[in-house]
């Protein structure tokens, strides 16, 4: 049998906070509640969607080591899309 | 490109910027440079002009601050934000904050451009939001680019153009004739061109701008004479405050113009011949009125009028050589006004301060003297 080793991305709790800080800060991630939480669709994943729309990244709804290394560049405290309307 | 709610965007082109402070991984000279070449990116391809204030409230404040530094933002150490900028508007409105966590440079690899972070949040200040296009410079992440070679591109030229049209300047990349710099009242070898009172305060004029001093504050506000007064003339001659409290005339060459409050009074400008001055006086240097006579007295060359506000007519006798009635002065008067019964006469980089009445001259001050440098 041939064992496929497939490196799996380490996603760890922290990241996973720092990316909800992040969502927080430049996405207007909030304790949402409403339909689309209704619906299974966590806020977290929602704004997930958004900032890998806005970056040009693959639109999974999931945390992935592109979505973390975007998020870990240098960049203007001003938030993104509609959010610094 | 994306701009802010309503497209705000700030209802004048000119606009005044002011450093607070700086950032000790860079000279000032290079912040200085970094900053004015960063809003100049912005002047190329719209009707936008900035002027530099040295102190007091201008349009866009900007300054260097760690973690909680006054707003709701706090920054957060090293890396990951490394500024902010808030969309045009009154108060915070225009400002940029960088985050003196930040390793600042003005062209090396090593730490953030500088010239490139200020460019990118001016943008804000202007009225741009983030760009989803990698190219722009209001694109969120920080991207190295050589200062030296940098064009702004098309993406943010559409998008500030968007809000304030282009520059109805043709060839914008040939050198603009650039505006004067701005003057510095503590530059000791400064001539005014008037100074005046005005209920309490004491009025600086030198070329665009004012200082006003009141006894208060220890150091002069600095801001342009259109920002209080949008019709009058720049770089005028002289100024007076007349008895009626408030009421102000600025002088400039055959013209005198009168406000009460900021409000051009009705009919001005008129011709110096108004304030019964002879037909072939092409330009004053210097007014003062005098509160204890009620006169007005008109500094031209090394003469001088006596005006009788009361009577609309020149006094007999007039006008007189200067050193009839003032010893000392070097030549001839640049500005002049009277001060808690002082007269104050300013004559190149000096101010004479003398008794009206006796003539006597009391102290040969420094032109800054009052504005506490």
């Amino acid at each position: 049998a041939v064992v496929y080793c497939m490196p799996v991305s380490e996603v760890t709790a922290q990241d996973e906070s720092f990316a909800e800080t992040y969502l927080k800060k430049f996405f207007n991630l909030t304790e949402e509640s409403g339909p689309s939480v209704r619906r299974g669709i966590s806020p977290v994943s929602k704004k997930l969607s958004e900032m890998q729309k806005f970056f040009g990244l693959q639109i999974t709804g999931t945390l992935d080591s592109d979505t973390l290394a975007v998020m870990k560049k240098p960049r203007c405290g001003v938030p993104d899309g509609t959010v610094a309307r | 490109f994306s701009t802010f709610e309503n497209n705000l965007k700030w209802q004048k082109n000119s606009l005044t910027y002011r450093i607070e402070n700086y950032t000790p991984d860079m000279s000032m000279s290079e912040v200085d440079d970094s900053i004015e070449k960063a809003l100049q990116v912005w002047a190329k391809v719209t009707p936008l002009r900035f002027t530099r204030l040295y102190s007091g409230t201008a349009d866009i404040m900007i300054s260097f601050g760690g973690r909680a530094h006054g707003d709701h933002y706090p920054f957060d150490g090293p890396g990951s934000t490394l500024a902010h900028a808030f969309s045009p508007g009154p108060g915070i409105g225009g400002d940029a904050h960088f985050d003196e966590d930040e390793t600042f440079t003005l062209r090396s690899r090593k730490g953030f451009v500088l010239f490139m972070v200020a460019a990118h949040e001016f943008g804000h200040s202007l009225g741009l939001s983030h760009s989803d296009d990698r190219s722009a410079l209001m694109y969120p992440v920080y991207t190295y680019k050589n200062p030296d070679t940098f064009v702004l591109p098309q993406d943010d030229v559409k998008g500030i153009q968007s809000l304030y049209g282009p520059n109805p300047v043709k060839n914008p990349f040939v050198a603009e004739p650039q505006p004067p710099p701005t003057p510095d009242a503590c530059d000791s070898t400064i001539v005014l061109d008037a100074v005046t009172t005005l209920q309490g305060e004491m009025l600086f004029f030198k070329d665009s701008f004012f200082w006003r001093s009141t006894p208060s504050s220890r150091t002069p506000q600095q801001s342009l004479i259109t920002n209080l007064w949008p019709k009058a003339p720049v770089s005028i001659d002289a100024a007076y405050e007349s008895q009626q409290p408030g009421k102000i005339f600025l002088f400039k060459r055959q013209h005198v113009w009168a406000f009460t409050g900021s409000d051009l009074v009705p009919g001005y400008p008129k011709s110096l011949t108004s304030v019964g001055l002879p037909r072939g006086v092409k330009n004053i240097d210097a007014a003062l009125y005098d509160v204890d006579s009620g006169k007005t007295l008109f500094f031209v060359g090394n003469s001088y009028f006596s005006y009788d506000d009361a009577r609309k007519t020149m006094d007999n006798g007039f006008p007189k050589r200067l050193d009839q009635t003032f010893s000392g002065l070097p030549g001839k008067v640049t500005a002049a006004f009277q001060y808690r019964g002082f007269t104050y006469l300013y004559s190149g980089p000096h101010m004479f301060e003398y008794n009206l009445k006796t003539g006597r001259l009391y102290r040969v001050l420094r032109n800054n003297y009052f504005l506490h440098c």
